[in-house]
């Protein structure tokens, strides 16, 4: 189960994604 | 009533919401996880697999009642109004916990409990950050429940088997208690919810982790 | 009929989505995205926002017909039955899409976008990898729409504005003629799409870029 487990698609960065586009569009808004 | 055959891998959390929710709706849901049905990793990259379920996804619901199937794990499918939400506002609420479920726990989940699975190399910033997030996460939770016994509503629907599905690997492998001391009425809520007997026929016995799992080389 | 107060940043897609879902349905939606109303980086730190919406997260629809504010977009809230979909199998298929859209096309479409942006620092094997995602997700759409106009149903719907929102900025940025080329149906229909008059009411004129963007430091 751990082997099927580990081929699932899952985006772990979402997080550091976020928070990217966060302090951007922050940044943009001044 | 719906009815159809399940085609997943065994232990597939994703595959436990399918089969949650069909013991609650009474839908017919057969379970194909074995050879010759059915072999993750052989059957789900097959051309005829590929060519009707493009994501190669799994789990895998069949029939599906629409060419296209990109649900994969047919949750919406294979339940009734009462776990979807019988109001307009329960059922916008239902969506907002699957979409919470999937977008906000499924990353920072996966990325604290699948190096202690051994199935991912261990990233100790990664998992710091994890963690922190799973704390945010359950303190929204923590706060929700404070006046409510189940996430919409007065009674389970497919947000409190999306959002406990989502959380099962978490509580089964690092949430110790000193972890989850904070959050009490997370911790009774998932309780609730495992102890229902349409839970525990697909999940057995759960069991809350008393010791933190480590990275597991 | 729904009606509130959406609280954004100029430019966010995401916010975009619930505009054009108000578009159709009707609802009264006022956007508040400059000060005093609202100012991202300020408002979306308060005490008082954190208390009422604890993911942070902006856009963010007031006021939400229940406690619980999760779904900052409010989408579902915010459309009527024709953009849910009218019958079960209808409201299925539109959801695998939303779902589709937010964990499928989202995740690469960010890595390949962000760093022409100036968000994020390239990294030259995630962008590679995020074009082949790119491709597998315009192959599956373009498979779907090669008998179709619209994604669920005969009409647009919440599937058609959740996926067009999540594709815009590759094709206002990255999708260059060479590299859409091999999905004209998909081209053909995003183009229907932003031309019909409530996209283009909350989008404006778009249009599809005729070069590559590259990494921009």
């Amino acid at each position: 189960a751990a082997e099927c487990l580990a081929q699932e698609r899952i985006w772990f960065d979402k997080p550091r994604y976020d928070e990217a586009e966060r302090q951007f569009y922050e940044r943009m808004n001044g | 009533m719906a009815a159809g055959t399940l085609y997943t891998y065994p232990e597939n959390w994703r595959a436990f919401k399918a089969q949650i929710a069909a013991q609650y709706s009474g839908a017919r849901l057969k379970i194909a996880s074995a050879s010759p049905a059915f072999t993750f990793g052989q059957t789900n990259r097959s051309p005829a697999f590929l060519s009707n379920f493009p994501l190669g996804k799994v789990s895998i619901l069949m029939p599906f009642f629409n060419s296209c199937v990109l649900d994969v794990d047919g949750i919406y499918q294979l339940s009734n109004d009462a776990l979807r939400g019988s109001t307009p506002q329960d059922s916008a609420q239902v969506l907002q916990w699957v979409s919470f479920a999937d977008s906000e726990i499924i990353p920072p989940a996966s990325a604290w409990v699948f190096p202690t699975l051994g199935i991912m190399q261990f990233n100790k910033q990664a998992t710091e950050q994890a963690k922190e997030e799973v704390k945010r996460i359950l303190a929204i939770l923590n706060q929700h429940l404070n006046t409510r016994t189940f996430l919409v509503g007065e009674r389970v629907s497919l947000a409190d088997i999306t959002v406990v599905c989502s959380l099962l690997w978490l509580y089964k492998q690092v949430l110790e208690p000193a972890f989850r001391q904070p959050y009490p009425n997370v911790t009774r809520w998932f309780l609730t919810c495992v102890n229902q007997p349409q839970f525990k026929a697909v999940l057995g016995e759960v069991k809350l982790c008393e010791k933190m799992a480590q990275f597991d080389a």
